[in-house]
C-alpha cells in the first residue's frame, strides 16, 4: 500500500510543470523515504533528478518500494483538475498497481475530486550519479537565471558559461550579432533570495544548448534560488531545492571538435 | 564546431 497526503499540493502541480517538456514517461519510485524519479529526455542530452522526501506528507505511507510507471502528460493533465490549495493525495494498491488514485480536497474540505490514472510499465535506464566535486558553484536568483536564458536564445542556440573568480558570464554568438551578460558575486544580508553566491575552485568555460537550459527554467516556480554547479567536461547540475526535496537536471555539454 | 555530448557518456549504468 502507498499513500502520501501532501498539503501543499500546488507544489506537485508546478513540479510537474517542471518535468513534463523533458521526459514523457518516467517511473515514480517510491520507498520508505520518499518519492524519487529519474529520466533522461529521448535524446539523452539532458536528465532529470527529482526526490520528495517522506517527511513532507502527511501522512506518507509506503510498506515496501515499488515503481508507478507515469505518463507525466497524462497526470499533467489530472493535475490541473486540483486547485493550487487543494491538499493531494497519491494512494496505489502495491498488489494490482495498474492505477494511481488522487484526490483532490479544498482547504475548507467541502469539494473532493477523485480521479484514477492508468499505470503503464516503464523500462527505464536508470543511471548513477558520481559524487562531483564541482569546480563552480553558483547560487543566485531563479529569475534571473530564467531571464538571462531567455533573453540569449534570441541571439544563438548556445551559450558559453563562464566563472572566474568573483563573476559569472554567460556570451552567445549568433547570425545575427553577440551578447553577453556578466553577474557580479554580490551579498545582501537583507534579501540573501537576491544575491549572487559563487564558490570557485577552478576557472571554468563550457558551452551548452540554451534549448534545454531554457526547459529546465520551469523549475523557477519552485524556489527562488537556483544552484548552477560546473566542473570542466562534466554535465552543468541545474538544481532548486524545495523544502521537501529537490529537483536536479543534468546537461551534457557541447565540446569542440 | 561543437558537438552536442550525451548524457549517458558521463553517468553510468545502474
Amino acid at each position: 500500500m502507498f499513500e502520501a497526503r501532501l498539503i501543499q499540493g500546488g507544489l506537485l502541480k508546478k513540479l510537474l510543470e517542471s518535468v513534463k517538456e523533458l521526459v514523457t514517461d518516467a517511473n515514480f519510485d517510491c520507498s520508505e523515504s520518499g518519492i524519487a524519479l529519474q529520466a533522461m529526455d529521448n535524446s539523452h542530452v539532458a536528465l532529470v533528478s527529482l526526490l520528495l522526501r517522506s517527511e513532507g506528507f502527511d501522512p506518507y505511507r509506503c510498506d515496501r518500494g515499488f515503481s508507478l510507471g507515469v505518463n507525466l502528460n497524462s497526470l499533467n493533465k489530472i493535475l490541473k483538475c486540483a486547485g493550487n490549495d487543494d491538499i493531494i493525495t497519491l494512494r496505489a494498491d502495491d498488489n494490482s498497481a495498474d492505477s494511481l488514485s488522487l484526490s483532490f480536497e479544498n482547504p475548507n474540505n467541502d469539494r473532493i475530486g477523485e480521479y484514477e490514472l492508468k499505470l503503464m510499465d516503464i523500462d527505464q535506464e536508470h543511471l548513477s550519479i558520481p559524487e562531483t566535486d564541482y569546480d563552480a558553484t553558483i547560487i543566485m536568483p531563479s529569475a534571473e537565471f530564467q531571464r538571462i536564458c531567455r533573453d540569449l536564445t534570441v541571439v544563438s542556440e548556445s551559450v558559453t558559461i563562464d566563472v572566474s573568480k568573483d563573476t559569472i558570464k554567460f556570451t552567445a554568438e549568433g547570425e545575427l550579432g553577440s551578447g553577453n551578460i556578466k553577474l557580479k558575486s554580490t551579498s545582501s544580508i537583507d534579501k540573501p533570495e537576491e544575491s549572487v553566491n559563487i564558490e570557485l575552485g577552478q576557472d571554468v568555460s563550457l558551452q551548452f544548448s540554451l534549448k534545454y537550459l531554457m526547459n529546465f527554467t520551469k523549475g523557477t516556480p519552485l524556489s527562488e534560488q537556483v544552484i548552477l554547479c560546473l566542473s570542466e567536461k562534466m554535465p552543468l547540475l541545474v538544481e532548486y531545492k524545495m523544502d521537501i526535496g529537490y529537483i536536479r537536471y543534468y546537461l551534457a555539454p557541447k565540446i569542440g571538435d | 564546431n561543437l558537438t552536442q555530448t550525451s548524457i549517458d557518456n558521463f553517468f553510468g549504468r545502474t
